[in-house]
């Protein structure tokens, strides 16, 4: 599948600030800001981190409080896609009502998002 | 998106992608392949340029008039004792059999490493990302604690030492004289651009032992149905043969090839299948098998035949690699050359197990957490530990003499400039 790598990528990064949120039982908000925190300067790591938050966060903060998982986010963003033909690619067990339906509702959440506008970019 | 597409970084851009992509050191200001920073391919992954100046000055090669003025060879013998008028490198140094060690290899010779506090939430604090920086731009590889040419001290507190360390314990005249010239996704099919950065002068420098560690990538890829894609029999034989030939054509006489064989990979899935991740050990819900099939689904696999819940794919992939290896065991008895010996040795990862459950760690606990597939430090260590003991038992004429020199070097000279 296409991208395989940025789903593998988003699939982590969002588990990071899933269970930063979860062990500091902060806001996702909070968990993003904490994340980047702890990046070095160097190689523009922290400033690079905040731009994406700054992209991303807005949508990431709806899909994770309406109890969406990984897997689900980065499907909804499209970092993880499910190439026509192919199988749908999950880390984390499926939730219990069936796949596409969940990922409706998560599309009709950041139906709104200026992001999703821009192409998929890495 | 492309960073690289502003002007006033296209230069810098370019000079990274060749240094990513020929495997030379970024910084080389005498371009003589060695470099004065550690990392993008710097003295992380071979030794420091003492002079960076002069071409001349580099790990490896003889003395310059037995280094009187400078130290020709950066292993920080140079200079005349006043005692006798002798210089101190013709002193501690003639006649010990000097030699270098040079790693042709892949991930996991480079030590491909994912700190797993990197994605480890309840353990992530300011200090988890500090090496970051340094390892983006090694490519998330850690050669200078890797198992053939590491020179820092281990994190995993093992006593065990790399070839390198060995090589120098041995004979400090061989201060600095490594090269790991691994990389990630490296494979017998692949070595030509790769070999072509190693850095040995036939004539004007010492002998080399050369490690060729190929030990994932034939038989490892991310297909769904991976075997059509492994490397054959015949060509891994002809790419091995053409290896050969141009080490024989570039190394000093007197050099060493020891060629090793593939793992049984069914290691990865016996220990580790049913074994928390380090994504799902918070919640408890994402085991290595699952771990596996996302990759897998994906098809960004680092070795789908082995990281697989297929029973039969895992032994058709184990029978490839045991096929492999017996092509180098042909080549190591049957192929001579006039400037090197081959020598054959098992990737045998039973017999790290079996040592390192001795001091009772667990079979699980030699394989890199995150990726769930290369063999971590400890494996490592214990690996060219195992090494370093066959060849003193049978092959000692590889590794040169011990030097009686050893402690004056050490008083004269200190750690010799370190790494």
């Amino acid at each position: 599948p296409s991208n395989g790598h940025a789903c593998v990528g988003c699939v982590v990064v969002v588990s990071v600030i899933e269970q930063l949120a979860q062990v500091h039982n902060s806001t996702v908000r909070a968990s993003m800001e904490r994340l980047c925190s702890y990046l070095p300067e160097k190689l523009f790591l922290k400033s690079t981190c905040y731009s994406v938050v700054r992209v991303f966060g807005p949508d990431i903060i709806k899909l994770l409080s309406a109890d969406m998982n990984a897997d689900v986010v980065c499907h909804t963003l499209q970092f993880c896609q499910q190439d026509p033909g192919q199988a749908f690619c999950h880390l984390y067990p499926l939730p219990k009502e069936t796949w596409k339906s969940t990922l409706e509702k998560a599309r009709q959440i950041v139906k709104k998002s200026p992001t999703l506008k821009y192409s998929r970019s890495g | 998106s492309d960073i690289c597409s502003l002007p006033f970084l296209a230069k810098i851009c370019e000079k990274i992608k060749s240094t990513l992509k020929n495997s030379v050191p970024f910084r080389d200001v005498d371009s003589d392949k060695y470099s004065v920073s550690p990392t993008l391919r710097g003295y992380h992954w071979r030794g420091r340029d003492c002079n960076d100046s002069n071409k001349m000055a580099y790990p490896g090669r003889r003395p310059d008039n037995w280094d009187v003025h400078q130290d020709s060879n950066c292993n920080g013998i140079w200079g005349v004792d006043p005692k006798d008028g002798i210089p101190y490198e013709k002193k501690f140094c003639e006649g010990s059999e000097p030699r270098g060690i040079i790693l042709l290899g892949d991930s996991a010779g480079a030590h491909f490493h994912i700190p797993p506090e990197w994605i480890t939430a309840s353990q992530m604090s300011l200090k988890s990302f500090i090496d970051l920086p340094s390892a983006l731009t090694d490519e998330l590889n850690w050669p200078q604690l890797s198992g053939a040419t590491g020179f820092l001290n281990s994190t995993s507190g093992l006593k065990e030492n790399s070839i390198y360390l060995h090589l120098r314990n041995r004979n400090r005249c061989n201060h600095r004289d490594y090269q790991n010239l691994a990389k990630n996704g490296a494979s017998s099919q692949n070595l030509e651009r790769i070999i072509e950065s190693l850095s040995r002068n036939p004539r004007s420098d010492h002998p080399a032992i050369v490690i060729y560690a190929m030990i994932g990538n034939d038989v490892c890829n991310g297909k769904i149905d991976p075997v059509p894609k492994m490397t054959t029999p015949e060509q891994f034989y002809s790419k091995v043969m053409e290896t050969l030939k141009y080490l024989n054509s570039h190394l000093p006489n007197g050099s060493h090839v020891i060629l090793y064989g593939l793992p049984d990979g069914t290691f990865l899935w016996d220990h580790l299948h049913n074994r928390y991740h380090p994504l799902g050990q918070l919640n408890e819900d994402v085991t290595y098998e699952r771990f596996y099939t996302f990759l897998g689904c994906l098809q960004v696999s680092s070795c789908h035949g082995w990281m697989s819940s297929n029973k039969t794919l895992r032994a058709l992939t184990s029978e490839r690699a045991e096929q492999l290896s017996n092509i180098l065991k042909k080549i190591a008895i049957s192929k001579k050359f006039t400037n090197l010996d081959l020598l054959y040795v098992d990737f045998d990862l039973q017999a790290v197990m079996k040592k390192w459950q001795k001091r009772g760690g667990q079979p699980w606990q030699l394989i890199e957490p995150v990726d769930g597939f290369h063999p971590n430090e400890v494996a490592l260590l214990l690996m060219a530990d195992g090494l370093w003991d066959k060849m003193q038992l049978q092959w000692p004429q590889v590794l040169g003499k011990e030097n009686p020199f050893n402690p004056q070097i050490e008083q004269v000279f200190g750690d010799q400039g370190g790494h």
